[in-house]
């Protein structure tokens, strides 16, 4: 996180806001309601509150404007430039400019109007732009569903170091970003991908292409905006050229790149008993044609070209793979199995049933 | 003009404005009043193309790249990622 330059702060706790109109895109109310909730991102972490008022000048005014709008910092239109915020002072100070040539949403369609003046806010209150990718305060804009925001640490930490902690009896505590390099970094899911490989964690994913050394990290709603983070199981039918992601007890597929029309199914249409609740891991070998789920200490096979549950299952893990109880994600790749519990790796020879080698769940990255 | 441009230096010419407008809005370049007098001092260009590549964890070269410009062209806030 970084404070503006000069570290301004607001000398009160108690600050004041209005709405000074509203974009025509939007229903007033929806409108509202983005903006309390923005402005509970902060106060939910600080003594910060925010009062709106009607008429007068407030602390925080915030517009919708176009193009010169006599602040020296003119909008460029759609896209570009979506907004800015003024550091906390007397007049212009802290007020919330949007650009109303946007095309300012609810949800995931265009530009989400909640995440942005969240984003503004943080200038509002004396934060500038933070070089973590994950944070609410990096400059580009990203999409998050609103049901699912929770301020990134790395913003409560920033906005904590100016006006001190929330007044709860349980401090707030947010989401990191991962650290491909990081060695206590697990994954949620991995999968391969036309080549490449994909590791889920949280709202990211890390994508490894195995012909670079960098690894990218992106949000999974850049490529899939209608995914929900958090998935939780996936692998690769690379026959159909499909990938099937899992979260509790739902499903998607993705053809190629897209999300299949449809989706997201149940998974006790490919045969799991109401029992299961969600799937922790998945493989499937593209030899035999047979996927692997793993659910617990436990784990069912199912025959892609039959498209049904094996009879037999499930069965306990422990007894076909080794010394491997339970686990987070698996992938195959080039014959061998990989499956990752926590921080450590296995190799596994699915022909000779047996661990090869045990490594560290972020030896694919260049660490 | 009568002479079509290459499109290839059509592209160039936009991406060097992208850059330039971008360098100027979020990382303080100044802007050259005077583009038709050559200054004898050091171009501050790919020096501030470097700021905003270490800014946002892109590899450092002070060239505009495709991966720099990708960056560039990604809907953002207004205020300067350094500076008042």
């Amino acid at each position: 996180y970084v404070f503006t330059e000069g570290n301004p702060k607001w000398k009160r706790n108690n600050l004041t806001y209005r709405i000074v109109n509203y974009t025509p895109l939007m229903r007033r109310a929806d409108v509202d309601e983005a903006i309390q909730k923005a402005l509970s991102v902060w106060s939910n972490v600080t003594p910060l509150t925010f009062q709106k008022i009607e008429d007068k000048m407030a602390d925080i005014m915030i517009s919708f404007v176009v193009r010169d709008h006599q602040d020296n910092s003119p909008f460029d239109g759609p896209n570009g430039q979506l907004a800015h915020a003024f550091q906390p002072g007397e007049a212009i100070g802290g007020d919330v400019h949007l650009d109303n040539e946007e095309y300012w949403t609810k949800d995931g369609r265009g530009y989400n109007l909640f995440i942005v003046i969240a984003h503004e806010l943080g200038h509002s209150l004396g934060l500038s732009h933070s070089t973590d990718p994950g944070a609410l305060m990096y400059p580009t804009y990203a999409y998050t569903d609103p049901k699912e925001f929770h301020l990134p640490q790395d913003d409560i930490d920033g906005i904590q170091a100016i006006y001190g902690q929330s007044n709860a009896p349980v401090q707030p505590t947010g989401p990191t970003t991962p650290q491909a390099c990081d060695p206590s970094l697990t994954f949620d899911a991995v999968t391969t991908l036309r080549g490449e490989m994909m590791f889920f964690k949280g709202r990211y994913i890390l994508r490894k292409h195995p012909q670079r050394i960098e690894t990218e990290l992106n949000f999974i709603s850049l490529f899939w905006p209608k995914l929900p983070s958090g998935i939780q199981a996936a692998y690769e039918n690379i026959e159909r050229d499909e990938v099937l992601l899992f979260k509790e007890d739902k499903y998607w597929v993705l053809r190629g790149y897209d999300i299949a029309p449809g989706y997201p199914k149940s998974i006790y249409r490919l045969g799991f008993p109401k029992t299961v609740k969600r799937v922790n891991a998945a493989y499937s070998d593209e030899n035999t044609g047979k996927t692997y789920f793993f659910v617990a200490d436990r784990y069912w096979r199912y025959d892609e070209n039959k498209r049904s549950m094996d009879h037999g299952y499930p069965r306990k893990i422990l007894s076909d793979f080794g010394k491997i109880g339970r686990v987070d994600a698996a992938f195959q790749k080039d014959g061998y199995v990989y499956f990752f519990h926590g921080t450590t790796q296995f190799q596994f020879d699915p022909r000779g049933k047996r661990i090869v080698r045990q490594m560290k769940s972020n030896s694919w990255f260049d660490c | 003009s009568a002479f079509p441009v290459a499109p290839e230096a059509e592209e160039e010419r936009k991406n060097i404005a992208l850059v330039e407008t971008y360098l100027q809005n979020f990382y303080n370049l100044q802007k050259d009043d005077q583009p038709h007098v050559r200054l004898k001092s050091v171009n501050p260009l790919p020096e501030k193309l470097k700021e905003m590549q270490e800014f946002f964890g892109l590899k450092v070269t002070g060239k505009p790249d495709l991966e720099t410009l990708e960056m560039m062209k990604k809907p953002r806030c207004g205020v300067p990622d350094i500076g008042k």
